[in-house]
């Protein structure tokens, strides 16, 4: 899992997921 | 366009340094003061460079920062099991992950389906996202909490013993986004606390 | 030989999954539905992009895409509704489908595909939608919940299709014979028309862009001199002037970014053979067809030029 710093109350969360033979990079962006 | 016999151009009149000369040429001295008073500046481009880390990090004690995860974990209604002795600073997790059921999309391809469409839910869905938290030092007085996605269990034991079906193909297509979204929940209950 | 070269895209197009259009490796950046929208405009711009996939995390499910359609909904409530100021600073993601039936506009219906199945597929899905932009969405083995693999735009389509097909050197027949674009009914403004009055003829029109003229004595009509797109409603919002009536279209325009690559323009003396080659290298969402004193007589759209190759 990487994160960012939270900043305005707004949280990032990324992971690295393998689709097939491509990988995507995931990001979700939350509120806190 | 630098290809061959083409007429293809871009619009000089369009470019932002152009078009800002154009609209204050066509002002009065007024105009233009309203224009300036209006903050109508180019929205600026520059991106600050997202910084990305793995996990989270702390400067607290080991001891503090495994406390703090097992009392968010235990806000979260989350389970885990009992450490053993070789592996005090790894968490394995168990979340009942309940939301709405999904529905099997008669037709996967209706993506956005309005709400009121009833959802008959499927059955047989792990409904226990396992994930395991570990401690790691970075060096002294500098640790990282990383978080990794376990994978799917049912709560009922019976249904466990049904084997996983396409394990070798289970991780090339599954969606991380409950993982991701237990994740910052878990992260905010952190930042709460602390 | 335009008949042979476009017959031999299509059986390229056929033969391409919407996964073969994919990067090896790339992003994608989805938003939780319980976002403000104002956060969720930051983080848009912040990442440069104009529209992403919606998550919705008590349901656990993808809730449609956010485009900049969204963001005039947003301004066309406001003034609607300008005693709801406040609403507009707290609105979340989720609400946009309820700022969509107080405005009285049918929801975005968002088609979307299977990775696998085949790019001609999604082409057809987009052109039907009248959608620029489609989600692939599969499901996770496990859990049977959707997953949104990525989302395919036709500029990246048309690019992927400019890159990988030879035969487009061969589509020589200018435009004028074509018949490809909109020559008729085109709704144009003033540099003077107040940016409202243009946010309302992207809805009520259901285009992505006004072309702007430029003003004449006699009121005859003016020449090409900008468009206002639909993704500068997004700086609009991020500068707070959308509550300013009175701002022309031509003030708003001054909030675009310095690295606005310009407004592309042909003649109908251009052929499609050019016309990709130049979305090779550059990324086009339209081209203005004027005549050499800088008339305007038509506009030519991706969707224009995927349903030529696609369909004829």
């Amino acid at each position: 899992l990487a994160t960012t710093s939270i900043k305005h109350n707004t949280l990032a969360v990324a992971s690295i997921v393998r689709y097939k033979q491509k990988y995507s990079t995931q990001i979700l962006y939350a509120p806190l | 366009s630098n290809v061959a016999n083409s007429t293809i151009a871009i619009l000089p009149s369009s470019l932002p340094q152009l078009h800002r000369a154009y609209i204050m040429e066509h002002l009065t001295p007024e105009q233009q003061q309203v224009i300036q008073s209006k903050n109508l500046t180019p929205l600026s481009t520059k991106k600050s460079k997202t910084r990305w880390h793995f996990g989270i990090r702390s400067r607290s004690y080991p001891l503090d920062v495994m406390g703090e995860i097992y009392r968010a974990l235990q806000n979260l209604g989350a389970e885990w099991s009992k450490p053993s002795e070789e592996e005090l600073w790894t968490i394995r997790v168990r979340w009942k992950y309940s939301p709405a059921k999904p529905t099997v999309d008669a037709d996967l391809d209706d993506f956005h389906k309005p709400e009121e469409e009833e959802e008959e839910p499927v059955s047989n869905t792990p409904d226990m996202m396992k994930m395991q938290i570990q401690l790691f030092q970075l060096e002294p007085n500098n640790y990282l909490v990383d978080f990794k996605f376990g994978g799917w269990e049912f709560s009922n034991p019976e249904e466990n013993k049904a084997g996983v079906e396409g394990e070798d193909d289970e991780m090339s297509s599954f969606s991380a986004y409950p993982f991701l979204h237990m994740a910052t929940r878990l992260i905010m209950e952190l930042a709460v606390n602390s | 030989e335009q008949q042979a070269a476009l017959e031999s895209m299509r059986q390229f197009i056929k033969s391409k999954t919407s996964y073969d259009v994919l990067p090896v490796s790339y992003r994608l950046i989805v938003l939780d539905t319980s976002l403000l929208v104002k956060k969720s405009l930051n983080i848009l711009l912040q990442n440069n992009v104009v529209s992403a996939p919606l998550w919705n995390s008590t349901k656990s499910k993808f809730a449609g895409l956010l485009t900049s359609t969204d963001f005039i909904n947003v301004i066309q409530y406001y003034f609607q509704f300008p005693t709801k100021m406040d609403l507009v600073e707290s609105l979340t993601l989720d609400g946009l489908r309820d700022i969509e039936r107080a405005i009285g506009v049918a929801p975005m219906e968002t088609a979307s595909i299977h990775p696998f199945k085949s790019l001609y597929d999604a082409c057809l899905k987009m052109i039907s939608s009248k959608a620029r932009r489609i989600p692939l969405v599969d499901k996770d083995l496990k859990t049977q919940r959707e997953i949104v693999v990525s989302v395919l735009t036709q500029y990246r389509i048309l690019k992927f299709v400019s890159l990988n097909c030879k035969e487009i050197t061969r589509l020589n027949i200018p435009l004028k014979e074509l018949n490809i674009g909109t020559y008729e009914g085109l709704s144009t403004v003033s540099m003077s028309t107040p940016v409202m009055d243009v946010i309302h003829l992207l809805t009520s029109r259901n285009v992505s862009s006004v072309p702007i003229l430029s003003e004449t004595q006699d009121g005859s009509q003016g020449t090409l001199i900008n468009v206002y797109e639909g993704i500068d409603v997004l700086a609009l919002i991020k500068g707070g002037i959308y509550n300013d009536l009175s701002l022309s279209v031509g003030e708003a325009l001054l909030k675009r970014p310095e690295d606005f690559e310009g407004v592309f323009t042909c003649t109908l003396n251009d052929k499609l053979s050019t016309i990709l080659e130049i979305i090779k290298k550059n990324r086009v969402h339209r081209l203005f067809v004027v005549d050499d004193q800088g008339f305007l007589k038509g506009v030519v759209t991706l969707s224009d030029i995927l349903q030529y190759i696609l369909l004829g």
